[in-house]
This record gives C-alpha cells, structure tokens and sequence, in this order.
C-alpha cells in the first residue's frame, strides 16, 4: 500500500545519486540535497526515513544485480552513493537536545546499519541460492573505510563506531546468515576493522572480536569435524588460517589471553589450527631455543608468572562442581563426585549435536575443569611453598641452604601429593580412552609459551597411560609448524630424561611405521 | 598434518605488522603498493 | 543442510578485490571523445603515487586539494604543498607560505611576510605583509 511513497523515496535516491556523480560535486553541493530531503520531511519521523533507507539499500542492491555483468564500477554507483548518503547524514546529524553530538551521530549509524541488516536478512532468506553477499560486503566495507577516514582523528566516537559494526557483524555471522559467510570474514578481518578493534587503549576492543572469532570457529566445526572436506569448507579454512596467521604475527598478546575460549570451539582434530593459536605468545618474550641442551625451563624467570587468561574459563563448571572442587582441593575429603566423571562430564546425548564436535563428551566443561584445578593446585603450591620458606628461613642454619635456595619451583613429587593430582589421577583412571584423550588435550592446550602453567602442567605426568600422553603430544608435533613451546620442551624432557625410561616402553616399536615416527621426530627435536 | 603456512601468501618474518597490506583472507594482492595505503584527512581539509 | 547449501550460495559469489576497493570517485560520464590514440583512461594508480605528486604545479596542487575533498589525492597534494613549505591555516582554510623570515618568532605565533592562496577568490597566489601566524592555527 505503500508503493506511491516508495516510488517517491526511490526518485529522490535517484536525485542524489546524479548529483554523488557529478565531478565537480563537493560537500556543500551534498549539504545542500540534505537540506532539501530534510524539508520534504524524508528524514522525520521514524517510519517514512527508516522506509527510504530501506528503499535505498534495495535499490543499491538491485542496481549492482542488474549491472554487475556488464561494468562491476558503474554496477556499484549506487552503492558507493549510499554509503555517502550515509556518511554525510551521520556527519551532519546531531544531537536534538544539543548535548551529546558524537553518542547521536553513533546511535543514529546503529539505526541505518540496522535497517540494512533487515534487507540482507529479507534477501538472504527470499533469494537462497541466488542470493548475492557482493552488494552488502561492498556497502559495509564502504562505510567502514569512510568512517575511519573521518572519525579516527576522535578516539571516542570512532571506538564506539567500531563497536556498533562489531554488534552488527556478530548479527550477521555465518551459523545465522550463511549465505554471507565470505563477505563476513572479509567484514571482520578489514583494515578499517579488526586492527583498529584491536589497537583501541587498553584493548577495550578485544572482547568484541574474540566474540566474532568464535562465532567464526563454532560455524565451522560440523565443516570440519566431517569427512573430506569440500572446495567451500577448504576456501573458508585457508581464509581462516590466513586471518589468524595476520593475528599471530600482529596481536600475539590477543591469541595467548583469549587462547582458552578458541581451544573451546575448535575441533580436536584441527591440530594445525589449534597449535597455530598455542604457539603465540608475548612480544616483549624471547624464548629460549627449546633444543638447548640442558635447558633449565625451572629456572626461567617467566616460568613462575601466571599466564593472563580473559577467557571465562570457569563458565562451563556448574555451580555445584564448582563447589565440590572447592571443597575437595580445600579438605581433601573423599567426595562423590570423584568416582564418577564419567557420568558428570558426558554430554546427554539429546544435547549432542553438530556443535559438540561429535563427541559424547562435553569438551568445554573438561577444558575448564583442567585449568581450574590446575589454577589452584599452582596456588595451592605457591602457598605450601611459603609457608616453607618461611619456616627454612628460621632453620636454614641447621639443614644448610638446601632448602632456602630450593629453586622456587616445585619438584613432580611435591606436585603429585596434592588434591589437584588427585582429581587429575582419578580423571586417567575413571575416564574411557576418548574421555582420557581429550582430557589429556586440555592439559597439552596449556603447554604454551614459558608460564606457569605451561611448567605445572608440563610436569603432572604419570607413569600409566603414557602411550595416550605420548600420542596427544606426537599428534600435535607431526602436523606442520607452528608447534608450541610448551609441547616442544615437555616432549624433549620425555624423550631425554631417563627418568620417563621411555623408550624402554614397548608402543615406541609397537610398528616399523611407528618407530620411524618416533626416531624422526627425536632428531628432530 | 595440516599445510605449510607459508605458502599462504603472507611475509611471516616480516618486521613490519601485516595487517596494513592484508587486502582480504581470500585472495593476496601481489605487492603491498597494489593494497591502498592508509590515510587520514584531518577533518579542516574538509573546506 | 540448509547451512552447506547457503554456503555454497556464498561460494559462488566469492568476494574478489574490486568489490572492496575503495570507488573511483571520478568516473567522466561523456568523457570527450578524444583520437583513439590518446590513452581513453587514466593509467591505474597513477594518481596514487606521491611520486607523480612531486610533478605536479602548485596550481595543481591546490586544485587537487580543493576539488577532490576526503580522497586520497587530496591527502598525497596536502603532503606535497607541505613539502614545498606551505602551511594549512584552520581558520582562513588555506595554505601560507613565507614570502621571507619572520620579523618576529614566539612559542605561539610568527609574524611578517607572507604567500597565500586565494582559493574563493580570484584563484591566485596573494601577498600579505605584516601578518601573525597564530600556531593554534597551524595544521
């Protein structure tokens, strides 16, 4: 019924995109058409402006489908008109009540972005198969680029700018409009985007694009977790890989402090891509080359600092876990839940979908159980060590300074008589070989740059299940660089150290193939 | 095993950050003079 | 199902470079016809290159930097001119240029002889004696 309107509102973008192509167009030329929409009451009231914007984006859409075949340039004009429409409205909008100019200009940008969501949300669900992401990913990457030509010179707004994309592109992430998937990625990972996102003070923009980046990895699990791989899955991979190799190199901080809420949604069996994640660490680091011969990680001094974590990883425990934990590491009392995990980490089997990453386990829930005991079992023992310290210090006259020069860390056996070994023994022994084996993969995913969980979880070995242990570890080493420090320097000290008399055990020559592995990978290493 | 990611088109030991020159994940640009260079117009350009 | 089938759908429309590159402001609607011999385009990037900039006279300079507002070129004629000692001015919104060494030099101005374009005018360069280049002003 309101076609004579639209036919009105479509004209009057017509009008405007005649005088965006004029050459000798400038910006008092463009004030001036706002003027004149502004008194023909196009842009008051929210219904008739929220109409012509959509009347807008449909023609901007339409216009590149008719023309893309024959002038990819001419078949973007109305595109490239629209986002200077939008970027000139925005630049001239201000706020009614004279107060907060730059928060109008934002929310005002949050609407437009919002009715173009709309029409690709319409498009996406009518078209199928033949819908178009090109005219969209060209509008969004448009608007990105001239909002950062304008407003980066004002930190504030162009944060808050960057966040109203951020909320847009997680709207329109490929589990929900997979039809935009490629033009997503592109959205995320542009210039005009994800470094600015993540170069704001004090990486206030970090958590927006980790968001982005595991709705990026939970779309493509069932992809991967799959068969063979098809030409859309391999594309989508390798553009993937390509992102993250472009994070690895410029935000490393980023990957190592938000590693845990990756390793939570990427398939145990894309090793690469996990390592890839793994191996990041700090800038202002140097590693020790992991194949120094007497290498002493004890005595490195980032060996004792905590790793930053911002992921929350206790999310997946329930309350009441938790609490057993709690009370469990705190008294040491048997307690229920030890004797069965089996039951409590195990997915209920109607909850298992695509999204579990086909396994009967609940991997989340077993990743945060790991670091959450091993947080405490570290306090536990910085605890126990002072006290020590404390007591040496009044005696270290008669037992020698053995103990007072204790190097700080803590030795594997003091490690195994606390209640965090406890619940990891009970974990080995009371799990089936799959829930064993991504239990082991929670604890390699700690094996990271020098830290101390890298050094705490690097020494919670035992002496059963070392073909599991070994395997989770050579698994990792086998696929192509990058390989974590941590995985690194645990594996030499497994090799190397006579105390493991590891390759006394039979699996090393378990098979010609097997034991070519395991004499290339030692040379290796 | 996973790929040799250094056929992925990036310049990993590169001394400078990647993301200036990083045109898009899905196709490489074959010198970084190909990739638009970043500018900004102070907004009293604007005349 | 729908996922993969969607997916293929994005597939088909894989993004390439020209679908994010920043649009050709000019595109000549009836470009003159000149003899097919001349070049009908202008060579790719040759207006992105500072190098070509330093070429250019400072008419052009200024023609650059007032008619392509918020480009690219704009920001490449600014870099020029202040190569070639011009300075911006925030409040007259155009370039100076001393025509000798100040009379006088503070922390928060200078004064004395100066060149200025005259871009609303009579699009020349003018002479103006005597005047205070307020730094607060300064580009």
């Amino acid at each position: 019924d309101n076609s004579v309107l639209r036919e009105q509102l479509a004209f009057i973008f017509a009008e405007w995109i005649r005088v965006y192509q004029l050459p000798t167009s400038n910006d008092k030329d463009y004030g001036a058409f706002i003027n004149s929409i502004q008194q023909q009451g196009v842009l008051k009231g929210e219904e008739i402006s929220s109409l012509f914007f959509r009347v807008c984006t449909e023609m901007s859409v339409e216009s590149y489908i008719k023309y893309k075949v024959t002038n990819t340039t001419a078949a973007y004009q109305g595109v490239d008109a629209f986002v200077k429409l939008i970027v000139t409205l925005v630049k001239h909008y201000s706020d009614p009540q004279g107060v907060n100019h730059s928060g109008a200009k934002v929310t005002y940008l949050t609407t437009l972005l919002s009715i173009i969501v709309l029409v690709l949300a319409q498009a996406h669900e009518q078209r199928r198969g033949q819908f178009n992401q090109k005219p969209f990913l060209r509008l969004f990457s448009g608007l990105l680029t001239e909002m950062m030509t304008s407003y980066e010179s004002s930190p504030g707004m162009y944060f808050q700018i960057l966040t109203a994309f951020s909320n847009t592109f997680h709207t329109l992430q490929p589990l929900v409009f997979p039809g935009f998937t490629y033009g997503w990625l592109s959205l995320i990972s542009h210039r005009a985007f994800m470094p600015k996102l993540l170069l704001a003070e004090n990486g206030k923009g970090w958590a927006s694009f980790q968001k982005l980046l595991v709705c990026l990895f939970r779309f493509l699990i069932p992809f991967l977790v799959g068969g063979e791989m098809r030409d859309t899955t391999r594309a989508l991979y390798k553009g993937t890989l390509r992102v993250l190799l472009v994070l690895l190199h410029d935000f490393p901080e980023f990957l190592c402090d938000y590693h845990f809420s990756f390793c939570d949604v990427i398939p145990h069996t894309c090793i690469q891509l996990r390592n890839l994640i793994l191996s990041a660490f700090p800038r202002n680091m140097r590693l020790p080359d992991p194949f120094t011969p007497n290498l002493k990680v004890d005595l490195l001094a980032e060996i004792h600092q905590p790793p930053r974590v911002l992921s929350d990883y206790t999310s997946s425990l329930s309350v009441s876990m938790k609490s057993d934990v709690d009370t469990y590491l705190r008294t040491r009392e048997h307690a229920a839940f030890l004797d069965n995990w089996q039951e409590i980490l195990a997915l209920d089997p109607n909850n298992q979908d695509l999204f579990s990453g086909g396994s009967k386990y609940n991997v989340p829930m077993i990743n945060s159980l790991v670091l959450y005991v091993g947080v405490n079992g570290i306090a536990q023992l910085h605890a126990s060590k002072s006290e020590d310290n404390g007591n040496s210090s009044s005696s270290s006259k008669d037992i020698g300074d053995a103990n007072a020069n204790r190097s700080s860390s803590s030795s594997s056996s003091q490690i195994a008589q606390t209640a965090s070994m406890d619940i990891f023994q009970k974990l080995l022994t009371e799990l089936d070989s799959e829930g064993r084996y991504l239990f082991l993969s929670a604890i390699a995913n700690q094996l990271r740059y020098p830290n101390s969980h890298t050094h705490y979880f690097s020494r919670a070995t035992q002496e059963k299940i070392k073909e599991q242990i070994t395997r989770v570890l050579l698994e990792r080493l086998i696929v192509n660089r990058p390989h974590p420090w941590g995985l690194l320097i645990t594996f030499i000290e497994l090799i190397k150290n006579p105390r493991y008399a590891f390759w006394d055990h039979a699996f090393t020559r378990i098979d010609p193939d097997i034991e070519k592995l395991f004499d290339s990978v030692s040379r290796s290493v | 095993l996973g790929r040799d990611l250094t056929t992925l088109g990036l310049s990993l030991n590169s001394a400078e950050p990647l993301y200036g020159t990083f045109a898009s994940p899905w196709f490489e640009v074959p010198t970084s003079a190909d990739v638009e260079a970043e500018f900004h117009v102070p907004a009293c350009y604007n005349v | 199902f729908f996922a993969q089938q969607m997916l293929e759908a994005s597939y088909q429309f894989m993004p390439e470079a020209v679908d994010t590159e920043r649009p050709k402001n000019y595109a000549p609607k009836d470009p003159y016809p000149t003899p097919s011999y001349y070049p009908q385009a202008p060579m790719p990037g040759v207006f992105d290159s500072p190098a070509m900039f330093e070429k250019f006279d400072i008419d052009t300079l200024f023609f650059i930097f007032y008619y392509q507002q918020g480009t690219y070129q704009q920001y490449l004629a600014a870099r020029e001119l202040k190569k070639q000692s011009w300075r911006f001015h925030k409040k007259y919104l155009t370039w100076f240029q001393r025509h000798e060494e100040p009379k006088a030099i503070t922390d928060d101005y200078e004064q004395g002889t100066y060149i200025y374009f005259d871009y609303e005018g009579a699009w020349c360069q003018r002479k103006k004696t005597d005047f205070r280049f307020e730094y607060k002003f300064l580009e």
